[in-house]
């Protein structure tokens, strides 16, 4: 797929993007090959005009049914703990009750598009998980070891997702996802 | 570092932008 470039008058993001969507079919067992499998590219974008012109084709999360995944990731930047991007990295997790998903993951992919985060090229991407109880917000950053970095994330993920000051937040490694292989 | 940064307020003007469609 050729890299995507803003069109005549659109403004650029200060990176390229690629949307994908999973979904995990129902009682298929959880594992790094099923998950790379279902993993579907959908769209790259270049500007804040392209992102909106997919977005109005995209199913708003909180419509989507099932076990469903978005993640908008930087290009060039799989989804997967296992790319180079993110080897090192880790997540905030923000649980999120039935009804929040399609707002707060609007507020959350217009403040990583818009470089509201300030943490240069700590961003990986962003994904929404829907889920039969809740729903659930990760960002995704590569230094995991970095806290002033993940301190500043999650400063500023409260602040774009105004959320209850309740709200549980967690950060996680992807190491740790691994071991314990819970995240799929 | 970062160059481009758009406000929420900005990002959400584009949204009707005669370049959006």
């Amino acid at each position: 797929r050729p890299t995507p470039k803003p069109g005549p008058g659109e403004h650029p993001l200060q990176f390229n993007y690629a949307v994908w969507f999973s979904r995990k079919a129902p009682g298929k067992q959880s594992s790094a090959s099923s998950y790379n499998q279902n993993l579907k590219l959908i769209t790259t974008f270049a500007s804040v005009e392209q992102w909106w012109n997919h977005y109005s084709h995209l199913v708003r999360p909180s419509d989507l049914t099932g076990h469903s995944d978005y993640h908008i990731f930087k290009e060039g930047i799989r989804p997967m703990w296992e790319d180079s991007a993110n080897n090192k990295g880790g997540k905030w997790i923000v649980r999120l009750k039935k009804g929040l998903a399609s707002r707060c993951w609007e507020n959350l992919v217009l403040a990583m598009l818009g470089e509201q985060f300030m943490v240069g090229e700590e961003i990986c991407g962003a994904v929404i998980s829907i889920r039969y109880q809740e729903d659930i917000l990760a960002l995704w950053n590569r230094t995991a070891s970095d806290s002033v970095t993940t301190s500043r994330i999650r400063d500023t993920l409260k602040r774009v997702l105004n959320l209850p000051p309740n709200t549980i937040m967690e950060y996680k490694t992807h190491n740790d996802s691994m071991k314990d292989n819970s995240s799929f | 570092g970062s160059k481009i940064f758009y406000e929420r307020s900005f990002l959400l003007q584009c949204r009707n932008s005669p370049l959006t469609k």
